[in-house]
């Protein structure tokens, strides 16, 4: 009889296990919290059996209603062992009553009494009642959703939940959309949409995207074959200009908008039966030229069929080369396809890098094993000394030197250590001799 | 030089002519390095010791002391005069001049090598004739305003002592004496025949070398002119080179 009593327990007669006293009433009182019905089982029974159970009995009620009087023992037909019972709403009430005496031919017998066990069970709000009752309105009026102790209502897409939590309206005039991708429908689609809509769909993306529309099937707007479109209209604005409206039960397919806002404006009238549409709409950058080389040495990377807004590539050059933008050297590069579908930078030459006037030699000199003079890449002197008055003393034993990419004359060891020219000791070139003997 | 020969151009490419107190000889080693004698920088006559390099003037590239001082002098950077020469004496006489700037070499200039330790068995055998080459005094008492040089043979050790020593015993003055002494860092060179018109050199020699061709016939500066007594009457006494190599290497080879 407390209502802060656990979701489930037992109820037993007075005095059980020992036989129930004469001349008692008791009276039990179940109520479970709002989601939850009772659920009742009788696992023990032994009450003095009579016509109609008149002497003593247990009475169970709930909903209003008297589920039913019973008593005797656990053969009888009475007996309420075998029965669940079940109440729709949050009460049930048992009642036990004994008369004054419990004697059969003369002899006192003892009865036991009842042990029931009861337990509070989630109520399934969103099923119909199982006797099909008329008067049942279901919870939601689109989508009911169960859960233990409760329940919540969703509609379907394009309408919204009403304050009510439970009935739904369309509500379309200022949908956005801002994802790079994304699917749009009319209200209840593919079921009928409903009247009197003025539904507006705007895409807004970011500049340089370009946004196609590709409706699906079915696509079916009311309309009429004499008229244009006179009931119900669907229109594509790209930007504030408007590219088409349509009708009846021909798909636009694909739509090409070439902007990156679009509206689609939805208006029906007050009737009207027709499924509705669905597109898919989706985004590309507008894309910017395929980048070219101006010559064999200019590395572009990295290599795409189609470059789009945000797409950038890296120019380098080939070992050896340099890179020049308007005469100047550039130490990188790297240029951004715009919005607009235009490269930020326009792509560099690569010019052969040279190097400085090789190191003079003291007391010797270099000569060109390349063309004459040329101090590009690649190019190679060989020093030699001026003999027979001097000799070379080389780091690696090297006296060739190739201009590298890195614009030093280097030997083939990579060292840039020129040679030395050191003075000849000891040889006169004119020794004294003595023809004389 | 006495008895010797005009030098014709690149018999001797290596021969300095020093002027200081007086003429002398160096021989040059490397781009910037003459080797001469001590005794050519710090004197014995002079009052006091003059480290002022200015006062050393080096000429190269001619073998005409004229040209020589029209050609110019090669500006000296400083020199070094080997820490255990004394004035007075002859032991330890070499010394080492540095030019301020690198000497280009060519036909009338380019350096002698010094001995390597190989040669050493080789140049310093008795008998084994060298050359002589310098601007001093000749047999006439002249001085030569054209190189001169002449051959003379090594003598051996044990020789040259007797030599020396027999001519220190005709020496009263004490300290006269002092200067007849005989070390191993010298070797003598010329020839026993005191009678005879033999080569020699003489004042203004001093400092030049006395090559060798080796084995390998490369010249190689084996002494250095460094005191006799008297020019022409025995043996020249030279400053043995091969001794001094560590010390020249220590300075030469920081270049």
């Amino acid at each position: 009889q407390n209502n802060k009593r656990p979701l489930y327990g037992t109820i037993t007669s007075p005095n059980y296990p020992k036989p129930y006293p004469n001349s008692n009433e008791s009276t039990w009182n179940i109520t479970v919290p709002e989601g939850y019905h009772i659920s009742l089982n009788f696992l023990v029974f032994d009450i003095e059996p009579s016509e109609n159970c008149y002497y003593d009995f247990v009475k169970v009620m709930a909903d209003g209603k008297e589920l039913g009087q019973f008593c005797g023992s656990v053969n009888s037909l009475t007996n309420p062992t075998r029965r669940q019972f079940v109440s729709t709403g949050t009460q049930m009430r048992i009642h036990f009553q004994s008369d004054f005496s419990n004697e059969l031919d003369g002899d006192i017998v003892p009865y036991k009494g009842f042990m029931a066990f009861y337990q509070a069970i989630d109520k399934d709000e969103c099923a119909p009642p199982s006797d099909n009752s008329a008067t049942w309105t279901p919870p939601c009026e689109h989508v009911c959703h169960n859960y233990v102790g409760g329940y919540f209502c969703s509609c379907f897409p394009g309408y919204h939940l009403q304050s009510d939590s439970r009935s739904c309206k369309v509500e379309c005039s200022s949908e956005m959309f801002t994802e790079e991708s994304g699917f749009i429908s009319s209200p209840g689609y593919p079921e009928p949409y409903p009247p009197d809509l003025k539904c507006n769909y705007s895409i807004r993306l970011e500049e340089g995207l370009q946004i196609s529309l590709s409706f699906q099937k079915p696509f079916e707007i009311d309309y009429h074959p004499k008229a244009r479109c006179p009931y119900d209209t669907l229109e594509v604005f790209a930007g504030d200009m408007m590219l088409n409206s349509f009708c009846g039960s021909d798909s636009p397919g694909m739509v090409m908008t070439r902007s990156h806002t679009v509206d689609i404006v939805f208006e029906t009238d007050d009737s009207g039966d027709s499924k509705g549409w669905s597109l898919h709409y989706t985004s590309e950058a507008i894309p910017c030229p395929n980048p070219k080389a101006w010559d064999k040495y200019t590395i572009i990377s990295p290599k795409q069929n189609i470059y789009r807004m945000r797409d950038y590539i890296v120019v380098t050059c080939q070992t050896g080369y340099k890179i020049m933008e308007d005469r100047k050297e550039l130490g990188s590069f790297s240029t951004i396809c715009q919005k607009d579908g235009t490269w930020h930078r326009p792509i560099p030459r690569c010019e052969i890098v040279t190097c400085k006037d090789p190191p003079v030699l003291t007391n010797g000199q270099y000569k060109f094993l390349t063309a004459p003079g040329n101090l590009e890449y690649e190019s190679v002197i060989q020093y030699h000394c001026n003999e027979p008055y001097y000799k070379m003393v080389t780091a690696k034993d090297s006296d060739t030197f190739t201009c590298s990419a890195q614009r030093q004359w280097k030997d083939e060891s990579g060292g840039n250590k020129i040679p030395l020219c050191i003075p000849v000791c000891g040889k006169p070139d004119n020794p004294v001799t003595n023809f004389g003997r | 030089i006495l008895h010797g020969k005009k030098a014709a151009p690149g018999n001797f490419p290596w021969q300095v002519f020093i002027s200081r107190m007086g003429r002398a000889g160096g021989a040059l080693i490397g781009e910037h390095w003459v080797l001469t004698a001590a005794h050519v920088l710090q004197p014995e006559n002079e009052e006091k010791e003059d480290n002022d390099p200015t006062k050393v003037h080096i000429f190269m590239r001619s073998l005409d002391v004229n040209q020589l001082l029209k050609i110019g002098n090669y500006p000296v950077e400083a020199f070094y005069v080997h820490p255990k020469y004394r004035r007075g004496r002859y032991d330890n006489d070499i010394a080492l001049i540095r030019l301020k700037n690198p000497v280009v070499m060519g036909e009338n200039v380019s350096p002698v090598c010094l001995p390597s330790p190989e040669d050493e068995d080789d140049i310093y055998q008795n008998h084994r004739n060298g050359y002589v080459s310098g601007y001093g005094q000749t047999e006439n008492r002249t001085i030569a305003n054209e190189l001169r040089y002449v051959s003379v043979p090594v003598v051996s050790w044990s020789a040259c002592e007797t030599y020396v020593n027999d001519k220190k015993l005709k020496v009263k003055d004490v300290s006269e004496r002092q200067k007849y002494s005989l070390t191993r860092n010298m070797f003598c060179a010329g020839f026993p025949e005191e009678s005879l018109n033999k080569g020699d050199s003489c004042e203004g020699d001093s400092g030049g070398a006395y090559t060798t061709p080796n084995r390998q016939d490369t010249w190689v500066a084996t002494g250095l002119v460094s005191w006799g007594i008297g020019c022409g009457q025995g043996y020249g006494i030279y400053t043995k080179v091969s001794n001094y190599l560590d010390w020249i290497k220590s300075y030469t080879e920081k270049d």
